[in-house]
């Protein structure tokens, strides 16, 4: 463990407990795209099956299970709970054009064809690409409230965090795992024109519109 | 080995 990843760690969980606090205290999840939320739990869920067969430390599985209980209760909230405030009608893209080319990719490049790895790679693959449904709904809408900017940039934040803690473990341990290390930055640069806008307009006060 | 494939990151 290193700075770089405990930060990133907790910047992720910090993204996670805003969405989280936001729907809940709003009792709305207006301009949350629910699509998102399904593909970050079913990221969690292919990439923690082996939470009681692979104990690395106590760390690692407490925050497992806050990230697995966190986003299955996000989507709960979003589709059962607060449905009526769901925004359906600008959460539209099309997530099967997700799913399938990254679950053929898994089975394609990986680092080992057993079942446990390739859902791994299935789960690092689609993590890369499940903002965009969001990102898209915000382009849709043309804007974001603040309290899901600021949840967008603690989450983008996180990955961008973990490239360091590569870039560290490398130089340090000789550690890489290309696959994490291609999807990480793929996903971090989906989140380049966000972090622009959110650097230029919401720290300075401002709402976050995105040209139309 | 399968050392390597024990992801430790989460």
């Amino acid at each position: 463990m290193n700075v770089f990843r405990l930060v990133g760690d907790l910047s992720h969980l910090l993204a996670i407990i805003i969405l989280l606090l936001k729907i809940w205290k709003t009792r709305s999840c207006a301009g949350v795209s629910g699509k998102s939320q399904i593909l970050f739990s079913l990221v969690f869920i292919t990439r923690y099956l082996d939470l009681f067969t692979n104990f690395i430390s106590v760390y690692n599985s407490v925050m497992k299970i806050i990230y697995l209980v966190t986003s299955l209760g996000t989507v709960y909230l979003m589709y059962f709970k607060f449905k009526a405030t769901y925004d359906s009608n600008h959460d539209t893209f099309r997530i099967e054009f997700l799913v399938v080319p990254v679950g053929g990719l898994s089975f394609l490049v990986n680092h080992d064809f057993t079942p446990l790895e390739i859902l791994w790679t299935f789960s690092i693959y689609l993590e890369s690409v499940a903002i965009l449904p969001q990102l898209f709904m915000i382009s849709k809408t043309g804007e974001a409230e603040t309290i899901t900017s600021h949840y967008l940039f603690a989450l983008g934040s996180y990955r961008a965090l973990y490239i360091v803690n590569w870039v560290y473990r490398y130089y340090t341990e000789g550690f890489f795992d290309l696959i994490a290390i291609v999807a990480g930055c793929v996903q971090t640069i989906l989140y380049c024109d966000f972090f622009y806008l959110y650097i230029t307009k919401v720290l300075k006060g401002k709402q976050l519109k995105l040209p139309a | 080995n399968d050392k390597d494939s024990t992801h430790d990151e989460l």
